[in-house]
């Protein structure tokens, strides 16, 4: 499903190169539940944007359903991520001045499904993870796990075939996060491919196989022993 | 050194009404070390805002030293806070435009210190949390983990007495995290008054007292066994 060969990132910091990603080689089948884990700053999220068709990498290949990413143009690569991704960010990204269902909505929208079975679809996802009574209000009107909630509710809406999630139940209590654990183990039952981000033992032990990250390359990959 | 007494905050949302604090009372002494606990939306973020005179309830009396919050202006509310407290945000709200170095100085600019002990003081509560090599890049050129800890060091070069961290480790894996929790130990042995909200248990350990909210109330507050 997804091939990544020799991919770099690099950013130029005047007299510095920072290198985010230095040389990452990568193959996920569809279905597969990978948990990605590495110390702060070691690249986590800058390869889940570039899987997520969110950037582009500096050089190296990106095969998506044997499709060549880094060749895409903005159109394609918008289409391709409304169709098959769902995203929930490190930092929420959330429109500031919709309220939770509005946000929710938004990947819909280009669906072509009517306003109504929109609306009904959004509420859904937000009671799923137990925001049923916050539909109404903006993110500064939530608390942060809330905002975390309202971006994991837009990240599944659409049922996407590949779900990429950066530190989901970062901001949690532990049971709710298990709520949303739960959901995002419920879709991989269904077929669907897993990337979860997480420092959590925990968590990466649900996954099937946990790759972890140093310094922009990837220095482990094993295959968990059960779940 | 604070005390809460019948601490409401109460939202109007149209037809509904959200009591994000339903009756809080308590009572925390100097060099205290603090925890507070709780689902998603219990409340946990209003109270730290509270007490680090960011805002003001609805109802209810907080007074610091002795004296009565509340009923203070916008200039004492300010100059007490930059004076006592150190806050780690859950959102960080670093200045987006300026880079780490100033972001962690902001705090000092009121203080009378020349600017280059500013920078100085700066560089090296950004060395203690591992940023030494990040201290030219702006939030956005930094990891969701990078980013939280500028907020700690800017909330830690003042060295404030008394330190409210909401959720300070939430982005950052295990190692990085204990580095961090060791700089706030280090604060609280130097006499200072922390008050910590965390998701996990471990963290709450070392605490010497857990507070739980529940629904904008505190349901349990207890003594912990050691440290
Ligand atoms: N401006 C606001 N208007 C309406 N409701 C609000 C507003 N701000 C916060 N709330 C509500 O108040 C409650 C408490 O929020 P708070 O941010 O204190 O929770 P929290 O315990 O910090 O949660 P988390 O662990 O998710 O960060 C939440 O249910 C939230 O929806
Ligand atoms: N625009 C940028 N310019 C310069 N450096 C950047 C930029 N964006 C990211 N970096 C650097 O690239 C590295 C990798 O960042 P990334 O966000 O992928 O880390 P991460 O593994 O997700 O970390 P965390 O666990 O803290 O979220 C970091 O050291 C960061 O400082
Ligand atoms: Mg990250
Ligand atoms: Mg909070």
């Amino acid at each position: 499903l997804i091939s990544l060969s020799d991919i770099r990132k690099t950013y130029e910091m005047g007299q510095t190169q920072v290198r985010a990603l230095d040389g990452v080689s990568l193959e996920i089948l569809k279905g597969d539940y990978l948990a990605v884990m590495g110390p702060s700053g070691s690249g986590k999220s800058t390869l889940m944007n570039l899987i997520g068709c969110l950037d582009t990498p500096t050089s190296g290949s990106y095969l998506l359903k044997s499709r060549e990413i880094s060749t895409l143009g903005d159109d394609e690569l918008a289409r391709i991520r409304n169709r098959e991704i769902g995203f929930v960010f490190q930092t929420f990204n959330l429109l500031p001045r919709a309220d939770a269902l509005q946000n929710v909505e938004l990947p819909l929208v280009y669906s072509g499904m009517s306003r109504r079975d929109r609306r009904e679809r959004a509420r859904r996802a937000l009671e799923a993870v137990g925001l049923g009574d916050r539909m109404g209000h903006r993110p500064n009107e939530m608390s942060g796990g809330q905002r975390q909630r309202v971006a994991i509710a837009r990240a599944l809406v659409n049922e996407p075939s590949i779900l990429l999630a950066d530190e989901p139940t970062g901001n949690l209590d532990s049971r709710t996060g298990e709520e949303i654990m739960a959901l995002i183990d419920r879709l991989h039952r269904e077929g669907n491919t897993i990337i979860l981000v997480t420092h959590e033992d925990d968590l990466a032990k649900k996954a099937e196989r946990v790759i972890r990250l140093l310094d922009g390359k990837i220095v482990s990959d094993s295959r968990n022993g059960g779940a």
